[in-house]
């Protein structure tokens, strides 16, 4: 990738949970 | 020269999207296609069988697939094999059990999905290992 010297982990959640149906 | 910066990778992406996937499909939020397997109703993402299953790629990759809302699966002794494999589709995870295996495995090899089939055998040839 042009310009990009590093990649970084993200562990946590990448996206919003769609609420769980009761 | 574009400016010097980082890449963020999201290493749970992935399996963040499969699980909201599975909560549509759970809730049948844009479910697009109804499996009717043995006249029991199983509702899905299309986009996810073609994902998954050789089967499904060649029944919904044309223009035709474009039409089916409701595709009947072979009943009888497989039929239950079905709905494990529906789970393993959004969840990663296949149930297996000495009773439920060979029903999986035939409805594995029906929907072509090679994987799962050598998954089956493997357990299969373990549990009949003493």
């Amino acid at each position: 990738h042009e310009g990009v010297v590093a990649t970084v982990k993200e562990a946590g959640r990448s996206i919003h949970e769609i609420p769980r149906e009761e | 020269k574009g400016a010097l910066g980082y890449v963020r990778e999201f290493t749970r992406h992935s399996s963040d999207v499969l699980g909201n996937l599975n909560e549509l499909r759970l809730r049948g939020i844009l479910t697009d296609v109804t499996l009717l397997v043995g006249g029991q109703p199983l509702r899905a993402h299309k986009a996810v069988l073609i994902a998954c299953s050789g089967f499904f790629y060649s029944i919904f990759r044309g223009r035709a697939g474009v039409g089916v809302d409701v595709l009947s699966l072979p009943g009888g002794p497989e039929a239950r094999g079905f709905a494990p494999l529906l789970d393993f589709m959004y969840t990663s995870r296949l149930r297996l059990s000495p009773a439920t295996a060979p029903a999986v495995l035939a409805a594995a090899t029906y929907l072509q999905m090679e994987h799962v089939v050598q998954a089956c055998h493997r357990f299969i040839q373990t549990s009949y290992e003493p």
